[in-house]
């Protein structure tokens, strides 16, 4: 990424992918 | 737009309130625990020096424990963000209620917060919650709050730390540990706001978080409107929190390597 700026935090996101481990 | 949409947290907090099964360590001011807002949750004391309840309700550092309280644990219909109030809620004090003056950030030493670290780990907390600075560093402290982070690391407990409030380029000893997740504070746009710190460290492990007016619990029943890099913090906690209660078989590295996506 390289910012000095941290991206956004993305709750629904971050659900998705554990949803997709966790089944 | 809302805070907690902003970050996309409003499904989330649909879904679930939170488990007590997952223990946020809350390494602050004390918490006016008697507040009607804040009797629903599952607050539990870990009391170090100083008691877990505020005694002077209108110090600095009760404000500010009750405050960031409010955002993880209050009652879901309090104007606070309300993130997980079914989560456990363990609070470590570490700010005197005799400070006097209106700080941003209150500080603690470094070995103040090894030691508070080391305590919420042995009370089975999975995530800890830093929204303060450090005061007085010394080389020496610094290496024992770098064992207490390791020992974090080790037993998968995941720790969400305020960037900063100095407008500043850089990390600190506590945003530089590669185990810990600084905390940048946003305005309701997603940009980040003036005061809060930025860095190559920051950016490259960190995450964005609503920090600029926002409404929550004050101390004395009354409502506040605060900002900075210390209220950004329980946005990151409180989605960590409620992911591991959607899914408590998950390790520490699969919930930040989630976040982190």
């Amino acid at each position: 990424r390289g910012s000095v700026v941290p991206p956004l935090l993305d709750a629904e996101s971050a659900w998705q992918i554990l949803s997709t481990v966790n089944t | 737009m809302h805070p907690t949409e902003l970050v996309k947290l409003t499904r989330l907090m649909q879904r679930t309130q939170g488990s007590s099964d997952i223990r946020i360590g809350l390494i602050d001011g004390p918490v006016a625990t008697s507040h009607t807002d804040l009797t629903n949750g599952h607050l539990q004391e870990i009391s170090g020096n100083n008691g877990a309840s505020c005694t002077r309700n209108n110090s600095n550092a009760c404000l500010h424990g009750t405050f960031i309280a409010g955002v993880l644990a209050a009652r879901r219909t309090s104007p606070a963000p309300a993130i997980c109030p079914d989560c456990t809620l363990l609070i470590r004090p570490i700010f005197s209620e005799s400070t006097s003056g209106r700080e941003h950030m209150p500080s603690a030493t470094p070995q103040e917060l090894a030691g508070a670290i080391f305590d919420c780990i042995n009370a089975g907390a999975r995530v800890i919650n830093l929204s303060l600075a450090l005061a007085q560093p010394s080389t020496r402290e610094e290496k024992l709050l770098d064992e207490a982070f390791n020992r974090a690391l080790s037993r998968g407990v995941l720790i969400a730390a305020a960037a900063g409030n100095q407008g500043m380029l850089g990390s600190s000893v506590i945003t530089r540990h590669p185990w810990v997740i600084p905390v940048v504070a946003c305005d309701l746009r997603g940009y980040p706001i003036n005061e809060s710190n930025l860095g190559s460290t920051i950016g490259t492990r960190g995450l964005s978080a609503p920090g600029d007016n926002i409404t929550g619990l004050g101390a004395e029943g009354q409502i506040l409107t605060m900002g900075g890099t210390s209220v950004a913090v329980p946005f990151v906690t409180g989605a960590i929190a409620l992911l591991w209660s959607q899914f408590p078989d998950a390790t520490a590295a699969q919930i930040k390597l989630a976040l982190m996506s």
